[in-house]
């Protein structure tokens, strides 16, 4: 299984179009392997980021170089799965017992 | 398929068993059709609501079509139970059902569904090969013949948004195009999408207004606000490119274009907090008030013949 340890996913807020702009430029950048859940439309809309833990660093700088502010949504991936995991296995135990 | 647990997400297997169970239920009513084969050989089920008559005016609704928008999928399945529970019972729904057919297609992109089951939970695309490239899949909702190539889609098969190298590459698309091709008489077509809590109609490449785009609004309108009286969750709705971004070779910008003209696409629920992963506890409201949302434009549709 693909592995989601350490990856966060970040909710950013872009305050005007410049911003925009700017979270747009890391969608090129392909080393960071960013997934985007919820891309950059307009000032104001929340964009969702996937970042791997291996690219926190270097996106939570830029983004806090360009004064761009941003929340982490979910610190960790993985343990969000691990728990839907645990929830489908416990329903079929249930279900098979 | 009283038993079956709508608050908790499934696999493809149990999905699809669960479609055989509401045929067997239901043989009057519910029928399945299979309208192609994945790419990695996979069937497409659709679910037929009818109550009788030939060719009937239709309303197709589809779930699933990003395999890791796991919420949409699981509504799907709850909306078959739904309208086998409500026909005889509601009499919106039993009108709805005495003059048009509904087709719910609960899993659009079967591969990719089963991939988030075993490989890649955060799984979008198909799960077809590209010749020269290591990277895997379509995004089904950019391979539409509808501005196909133009901006809001992807040549980068490494992409997420990655296009295809023609329209209707995937069979995923393709199956669809057949059968809304081959039906001639689909009268509104619904795609289901999380997570964003939008209701949006054509266009999403272009930003030309659609011919029907006053009543499109409209309608639109009446369906969130449906939506919002259950549990006040608000939902923005307008076009594609004007409420979110451009996105061509989109599903309903093609079935505007064939002209179907109640084409409409929903991001389901978002509680800012999970994203594509959605606790289990929500799906059953989720459903529940996209359902009021549904019904709307459904009735609508029905009323207002074309």
């Amino acid at each position: 299984n693909e592995d989601f340890v350490g990856h966060q996913v970040l909710r950013i807020f872009a305050a005007d179009e410049a911003q925009v702009q700017k979270v747009k430029e890391l969608e090129d950048l392909q080393h960071l392997q960013l997934d985007f859940w919820k891309g950059p439309t307009w000032p104001g809309t929340p964009i969702d980021i996937r970042v791997p833990f291996h690219s926190l660093q270097a996106v939570k700088i830029f983004l806090e170089a360009q004064d761009i502010r941003y929340e982490i949504m979910i610190e960790d991936l993985q343990s969000l799965l691990d728990e839907e995991q645990e929830q489908m296995f416990a329903f079929r135990a249930q279900v098979q017992s | 398929t009283d038993t079956f647990n709508y608050a908790t997400y499934h696999t493809l297997e149990e999905i699809y068993n669960f479609l055989d169970l509401l045929v067997a239920e239901h043989p009057q009513l519910v029928s399945k059709i299979q309208i192609g084969k994945t790419y990695e050989d996979r069937p497409i089920y659709v679910l037929k609501f009818s109550t009788g008559g030939n060719n009937r005016p239709a309303i197709w609704i589809d779930t699933g079509i990003h395999s890791r928008e796991w919420v949409t999928q699981a509504s799907g399945v709850w909306f078959a139970k739904k309208i086998t529970q409500d026909y005889g019972q509601d009499p919106a729904l039993t009108n709805i059902l005495n003059n048009m057919d509904i087709f719910l297609e609960i899993v659009t992109n079967p591969d990719g569904f089963a991939f988030t089951h075993s490989k890649n939970r955060m799984w979008r695309k198909t799960r077809s090969l590209t010749s020269n490239s290591l990277c895997v899949g379509v995004d089904p909702n950019r391979n539409w013949d509808a501005g196909f190539g133009n901006a809001g889609s992807s040549s980068n098969p490494c992409s997420d948004q990655y296009r295809g190298k023609f329209p209707n590459s995937e069979v995923e698309v393709q199956s669809i195009v057949n059968f809304v091709n081959n039906h001639g008489n689909i009268k509104a077509f619904i795609s289901i999408h999380s997570y964003s809590q939008l209701l949006l109609y054509p266009y999403g490449y272009t930003s030309e207004p659609a011919p029907d785009k006053e009543e499109l609004d409209k309608l639109a309108k009446s369906a969130v606000t449906a939506l919002s009286s259950l549990y006040g969750t608000k939902f923005k709705y307008g076009s594609i490119i004007t409420t979110i971004y451009q996105a061509s070779g989109s599903t309903v910008d093609w079935t505007y274009n064939q002209g179907i003209k109640y084409s409409f696409t929903f991001e389901l629920r978002d509680s800012g907090r999970y994203g594509f992963l959605l606790p289990a506890s929500q799906i059953v409201p989720t459903a529940q008030e996209t359902w009021l949302a549904l019904m709307t434009i459904m009735e609508y549709t029905l009323n207002h013949p074309y």
